[in-house]
């Protein structure tokens, strides 16, 4: 099964 | 002061209807160097990521004595929008300190000039730190094309799986009711350039995503005849569209991945 990411685990806060 | 008049107000149509969907509120970050905009999706797994130059062309005039963020709801602005005529030539206009932006459309032949003024909104949004990074895969296609194998392959399941290879690109779909491919040669030999579908490869990548997404992004596809995708596994994609005589909008998708 695949499953939806977020961004938050590829891009850190600014 | 802010004031920057752009030339073509259908540029920024389009750049707010393709947004105002996925994105509701979104701050316009000014400065001298140009207008930037990021914002997130309310799952934070879309991000969008405009870019409008102010030494480019399509700004007649800009001016930003210094840096000022504009929170805007896009729906309303939208609807402001849609008071300007296509040929309109707009002008954005702020105080340092700004409560109000303003809106003035000058007609072609400069007999109609209209004013509309709106409230600017505290938005708290999050900024990601996006770095440059180098893509295992670009591919660059015709804008509409992108767009029609988004449409098509969404009536079949929810998610796309992207693989790019030396020969080309293919998109696959495949749900309870059926499956789609669509492949997609390289198109080396096509005169214009805008109809060519290259794909520069480091690595091959196949990675799946969420059409729905996709397909909303899909709807900035008037403001640029290409459109670029750059992949990496494992890593969010990037459907970047140009837009002429001002920079881009680029969107970023997280990907499905196996759990």
């Amino acid at each position: 099964v695949k499953g939806q990411t977020s961004l938050n685990s590829f891009f850190s806060k600014k | 002061m802010f004031e920057a008049k752009m030339l073509q107000s259908s540029v920024l149509k389009k750049i707010i209807e393709s947004l105002k969907d996925l994105f509701a509120d979104a701050n316009f970050d000014c400065s001298s160097s140009g207008i930037t905009l990021q914002d997130m999706d309310s799952s934070h797994v879309a991000l969008c990521y405009l870019k409008l130059r102010s030494d480019e062309e399509g700004f007649e005039d800009y001016r930003c004595d210094r840096n000022i963020t504009l929170g805007v709801n896009l729906g309303l602005m939208s609807k402001i929008l849609k008071c300007a005529g296509n040929d309109d030539v707009v002008t954005l206009r702020a105080e340092d300190e700004p409560n109000i932006l303003t809106f003035i459309f000058d007609s072609k032949n400069s007999e109609r000039v209209s004013k509309y003024d709106i409230k600017l909104m505290e938005i708290d949004s999050e900024l990601l730190g996006i770095p440059d990074t180098d893509y295992s895969c670009v591919v660059k296609m015709p804008s509409h094309e992108f767009q029609r194998i988004c449409s098509n392959l969404s009536q079949l399941g929810d998610s796309v799986t992207i693989d790019c290879h030396k020969e080309g690109v293919d998109f696959k779909v495949a749900g309870e009711q059926g499956s789609g491919a669509i492949k997609l040669k390289q198109t080396t030999s096509v005169d214009k350039e805008e109809d060519q579908v290259t794909v520069q490869l480091n690595e091959p990548v196949t990675q799946s995503f969420a059409l729905k997404f996709l397909c909303a992004f899909t709807k900035a596809t008037s403001l640029s005849d290409t459109v670029n995708l750059s992949l990496t596994q494992d890593t969010p994609v990037v459907v970047e569209y140009p837009i002429a005589q001002h920079g881009y909008l680029r969107f970023y998708l997280a990907p499905k991945i196996e759990e």
